[in-house]
């Protein structure tokens, strides 16, 4: 799962 | 960005206008958990302080500009502007049984040891558990002013459409982040109560009257 920083969800 | 994320973003951004609507139109926060508005304001501080070192686009920034801002300006009119009309007796859920376990979990259970990460897995925690207040005031209360369900309404759709949107993603984009999708689905389920009772009573024009 690819959860990096910076979030591109709200 | 897909039609379900934006849908979403919409639905939560319609919420808080209606809220702060309701607010200055009525010039009354009753029936409005201050709690429950420190608790996002909190969500929204801790989520999204790489506003200052990362840019994802206009609209990503923006937007998280009007989060932050309109929760502290909701959060100023519960606890000062409209003090008078504040429902406090009423607003007795106990945060810190909130705060503390979330802060826990996020500690222990996150993508990175990282601050940033780590307060982005608290953010997320913390918005799915973070509308209990509200729910526990009315029913404390027994009741809600209709705006206040549209408001409700409004706020659990985002988070039931970003589910949706994990779904596209997962299948268009190979994207998949299990703490949000898991802390979505606490967050979808905690109204689920509600939207049964809105959906029911409110779009027949009847007020929402829970069991005081």
């Amino acid at each position: 799962c690819n959860h990096s920083l910076p979030k591109d969800e709200l | 960005m897909n039609i379900f994320r934006l849908v979403g973003d919409m639905s939560h951004l319609l919420a808080i206008i209606i809220l702060l609507m309701k607010m200055w139109k009525s010039r009354s926060v009753a029936g409005i958990s201050g709690k429950s508005q420190i608790l996002f304001a909190i969500v929204f501080t801790t989520r999204y302080l790489d506003l200052f070192t990362s840019f994802v686009s206009i609209y990503n920034t923006s937007m998280k500009v009007f989060f932050i801002g309109t929760s502290y300006v909701t959060v100023y009119f519960i606890y000062q502007h409209f003090k008078p009309t504040y429902d406090s007796n009423h607003d007795t859920f106990r945060v810190e049984f909130l705060i503390v376990p979330v802060g826990g979990l996020a500690f222990l259970v996150n993508h990175e040891f990282s601050l940033l990460e780590i307060l982005w897995t608290f953010s997320i925690y913390l918005e799915s558990v973070a509308i209990l207040p509200q729910l526990f005031m009315v029913s404390k209360t027994g009741e809600a002013e209709s705006i206040t369900s549209h408001y409700l309404f409004a706020l659990g759709s985002y988070r039931a459409l970003y589910l949706l949107n994990w779904i596209y993603r997962y299948y268009f984009e190979g994207f998949f982040d299990l703490i949000a999708v898991v802390a979505g689905c606490v967050q979808t389920i905690l109204y689920c109560d509600f939207f049964y009772l809105y959906i029911t009573k409110v779009l027949k024009g009847k007020k929402i009257s829970l069991p005081a």
